[in-house]
């Protein structure tokens, strides 16, 4: 039995554009995955590398894979056609990846960027929008049983991606404020525009292995009385219990001051 | 160091919020306190005193408590404690907490050590054993502000000191989002290098990551975090756009609640604000100060820290 925890999907994965894939999420994630980084497949950067990066965003990648110059070179930037003007399929992607589990396990985005699908073994997930929320996905009952599991996720780009005036300015035609994600993709006075507007998964990616039960969000506060001599900390947390019957659990709570130093603690 | 495990039912397939209660000798020390708070918080400072000087262990100290407590249930009436108990509780539940004397304070930058303790919450399933496991440093300090009404600046104040704010702005790490601890690492550590102890995360950009908030966390940069709202973009640019903000006010706020749960533990946060260079839509701003004010609990227990600061 896998051992409580989570783990980082930090490696392997792939990306492509969505109008070069002819096939759909369901069969990239039974039939037809991707056997590797050959066209329109590409290496995705990935968190956990040598620079401990995040996934990044579509531009990112394509930077990375020098299929575009770096846009903080130079001219570079105007060499990148902007979203304005390709489109929002140009830069909605599809990032692929395998994993081993087969376990009470949840699959957790801490930040995509606008909205996604996410296809598991040819089953379909709905990331709705808004790059600024965690998603986490019980993905239990679709693992394979032998561990092997594929994953697809197509991101698309904000909503409202707008476009910039040849004055430039800050935020271009602020269209990017009729949506829930950051504003600077626009372009301001200290920032030429982002071409892709960061579309793309830009935060961690991970699977989470627990028992029936889950600890969701625990909130730490303290209070202080007597000239911070005498404190409490208070501990709320969310507890969710997945499992058909009635969970008894013992919930700890454990509070140890950081060793310094080279003293451990056994 | 501070171990509590408590008991905890739960129903097949829901979802529930659990406090941890509190160890008893706060329970007997606060009666006692709020029974009679004159005597009480005299004895109770001599008592800290006596342990101050190793002259009283703090075991004793604490049961002391509740013998405390028992006398004052014999000479009060039980019903009496309980009472003056409950009201000091209050209905909200909130009055619940693990006890520590005189712990080690996280401190900003500049003004002493940033200590923080290892919080560990796990949780065993009879039948199963662990379920789930979570982990997170966590600092103690308390972090006051106000607007000072002869400048209209606002005032900040660390474990009751006030601190005066150097700070700096920041965008992001990366135009193309690459983000790295490593590189967390270098920029914030170069601020504190620079003797800033407060970071300001402009609303243009990113809710930073919690790799962010935990090298603030080492080094001891206050962060002032904006919500995504613009001068510029939303009402007061050129040419002027989105004066109602951003299409969906549910997805902002649905996005607002989760990175405040992503983030609200670090003690390197010290405030949000709305935006950048502009208020958020009404509806929004006042959602915000609704969810983001200090629980009720908490301003009920200032009244008593503030009435033990009196009596001291």
């Amino acid at each position: 039995m896998a051992k409580i925890g989570t783990t980082r999907l930090d490696s392997g994965w792939l990306a492509a554009r969505s109008t070069e894939v002819s096939h759909s999420g369901t069969q990239l994630t039974t039939t037809h995955p991707p056997s590797g980084p050959t066209s329109p497949w590409l290496n995705a950067v990935v968190p956990g590398t040598a620079n401990g990066g995040l996934i990044d965003s579509v531009l990112a990648t394509l930077v990375e894979n020098k299929v575009v110059p770096d846009p903080f070179y130079g001219l570079q930037n105007e060499m990148i056609i902007d979203i304005a003007d390709s489109g929002r399929e140009y830069y909605t992607f599809w990032f692929f990846t395998t994993f081993q589990r087969n376990q009470h396990l949840d699959l957790n985005f801490r930040g995509i960027n606008y909205s996604a699908e996410v296809y598991l073994n040819g089953h379909k997930k709905v990331v709705p929008k808004g790059m600024f929320r965690r998603h986490s996905l019980d993905v239990t009952d679709i693992l394979h049983p032998d561990g092997q599991n594929l994953l697809a996720v197509l991101v698309h780009p904000p909503d409202h991606p707008g476009s910039i005036p040849p004055e430039g300015g800050q935020g271009g035609d602020h269209e990017i404020g009729k949506d829930v994600a950051t504003q600077y993709v626009q372009g301001w006075d200290w920032m030429a525009p982002i071409r892709d507007r960061n579309t793309g998964i830009w935060d961690e990616v991970s699977v989470s292995i627990t028992g029936p039960v889950k600890i969701i969000d625990p909130h730490l506060v303290s209070s202080f009385f007597d000239d911070y001599k005498r404190v409490y900390l208070h501990a709320t947390t969310e507890l969710e219990n997945r499992s058909s019957w009635v969970a008894e659990c013992s919930l700890n709570i454990q509070v140890t001051t950081g060793v310094e130093g080279n003293i451990c603690l056994v | 160091e501070h171990l509590q495990t408590q008991h905890v039912s739960i129903p097949a397939g829901s979802q529930l919020q659990y406090t941890f209660p509190e160890c008893n000798s706060v329970n007997h020390q606060i009666c006692f306190q709020s029974t009679c708070p004159k005597l009480g918080y005299a004895i109770q400072s001599w008592m800290y005193w006596l342990v101050g000087r190793g002259v009283l262990l703090e075991g004793v100290r604490v049961s002391s408590g509740m013998q405390f407590h028992y006398v004052l249930c014999g000479l009060f009436g039980r019903n009496v404690i309980r009472e003056r108990l409950r009201d000091w509780r209050g209905d909200n539940g909130m009055n619940l907490q693990l006890f520590f004397y005189k712990p080690d304070l996280w401190w900003p930058n500049g003004m002493g050590k940033q200590s923080l303790y290892n919080v560990h919450i796990t949780i065993d399933v009879k039948g199963y054993g662990e379920s789930d496991a979570w982990s997170n440093l966590f600092g103690f300090r308390k972090i006051e502000s106000h607007i000072d009404s002869a400048t209209g600046g606002r005032l900040f104040k660390v474990n009751g000191q006030p601190i005066f704010i150097r700070g700096g702005n920041w965008i992001l790490s990366d135009g193309l989002l690459r983000l790295s601890k490593k590189r967390y690492e270098t920029d914030i550590k170069f601020h504190a290098d620079m003797n800033f102890n407060m970071i300001r995360c402009w609303g243009g950009g990113l809710a930073e990551r919690p790799e962010f908030y935990h090298y603030c966390d080492i080094y001891g940069l206050l962060v002032w975090q904006e919500f995504w709202i613009t001068g510029d973009v939303d009402g007061r640019g050129v040419p002027v756009s989105n004066p109602n903000g951003p299409l969906d006010h549910d997805l902002f706020l649905l996005c607002a609640r989760d990175t405040v749960k992503l983030l609200r533990n670090h003690p390197s946060l010290a405030l949000w604000v709305g935006g950048n260079e502009q208020v958020p839509p009404d509806d929004i701003n006042e959602a915000l100060k609704v969810d983001l004010r200090l629980h009720p609990y908490f301003e009920n227990s200032n009244e008593i820290s503030k009435s033990s600061e009196d009596l001291s």
